[in-house]
């Protein structure tokens, strides 16, 4: 079988030397699982819509990226989700924007593709569709970390803006290494 | 932001992006991300495409689909496709970021002007390669 597949984790000023041993070890070894859960369903015969959906799971569930658990917060303290998927044997496209209670909204991407009219949906009425669909649901607070609240509030306090109250649900407050958390920034700087 | 571009053995194309968008961002602003043709796009007539950066100069470029057209319609490899709509044209407005994309026949692309973008690739038979820099 002829299979490829590419994938990236996002961009940002991430420069040798600024970036910890540990944590990009971390990154290479998610990196890698991505690509070995890519290449189970390919290897398998899989689709490719297969595989990008199993891909992007992980990466999802993953809090070292900016996507389902680890998003980064809303100036309101909120996680809203966006994903997009498109089939290029026929041009089907599917996405939804700003969900904030979707486990793996590629999955509910890929929902509005294949099993609604539309292409996009947003919002409220995006994780209705969810809920008939029978896609995962989760709490909102399912996505929080503590470093990207962290981030966050330091965005908010530049900006001179009120800090949102912690989510409900969330864990107790723990500390965070603020070294870290430039070098985080400087990583993920983009959305 | 996370994405990746796959081809099964059937030869079709697919792409897929997922984010939570950036940090601390007011007024319900959506991203390149959920838009199709320019965070995302698949077509097997030229090539699948995944994005990541300051989407609003992605959504102006329209930058998935400007290097698929490239592709299909004035026969650039991907490579070239894909560095003329970064490094030159997305540079040039100011935007920054990055992207994989992907052929039918397993042309395999990335590009990007930041320092650096995580990014992985492999294909059947072939070694996994994992970058960050």
């Amino acid at each position: 079988s002829d299979w490829a597949l590419v994938i990236h984790g996002g961009a940002g000023v991430i420069e040798r030397g600024q970036m910890t041993a540990e944590r990009e070890a971390e990154y290479r070894a998610a990196m890698h699982a991505a690509l070995d859960r890519g290449e189970a369903v390919l290897e398998a015969g899989g689709s490719a819509l297969d595989a990008i959906e199993a891909v992007i799971h992980g990466m999802e569930d993953d809090p070292l990226f900016n996507a389902g658990r680890g998003a980064v917060f809303t100036a309101a303290g909120r996680n809203e989700l966006d994903a997009s998927i498109m089939d290029g044997a026929t041009l089907n496209a599917g996405a939804v924007a700003g969900v904030t209670q979707v486990r793996h909204p590629i999955s509910l991407a890929r929902a509005v593709m294949e099993r609604s009219r539309h292409v996009m949906l947003q919002g409220e009425g995006a994780e209705t569709f969810a809920i008939e669909q029978g896609i995962e649901m989760v709490p909102p607070a399912w996505f929080f970390t503590e470093r990207r609240w962290a981030s966050m509030t330091r965005s908010l306090e530049r900006l001179g803006l009120d800090l949102p109250e912690r989510p409900e649900g969330a864990p107790e407050l723990q500390g965070v290494d603020h070294g870290t958390l430039e070098r985080d920034e400087r990583e993920h700087r983009f959305g | 932001t996370v994405g990746v571009v796959a081809l099964d053995s059937d030869g079709n194309i697919a792409a897929g992006t997922s984010t939570g968008g950036t940090t601390a961002k007011r007024w319900g602003r959506v991203g390149d991300s959920p838009i199709l043709g320019a965070g995302t796009y698949a077509s097997n007539a030229s090539c699948g495409v995944s994005a990541t950066g300051t989407g609003e100069y992605f959504i102006r470029l329209t930058v998935a689909s400007r290097i698929c057209a490239l592709v299909e319609f004035q026969g650039l490899n991907l490579q070239d496709a894909s560095d003329q709509v970064i490094q030159d044209e997305l540079t040039a407005m100011g935007g920054d970021g990055g992207i994989v994309a992907l052929t039918p026949s397993g042309e395999i692309a990335w590009s990007y002007n930041t320092p650096g973008m995580y990014r992985a690739r492999q294909t059947a038979g072939g070694d996994p390669v994992v970058g960050i820099y």
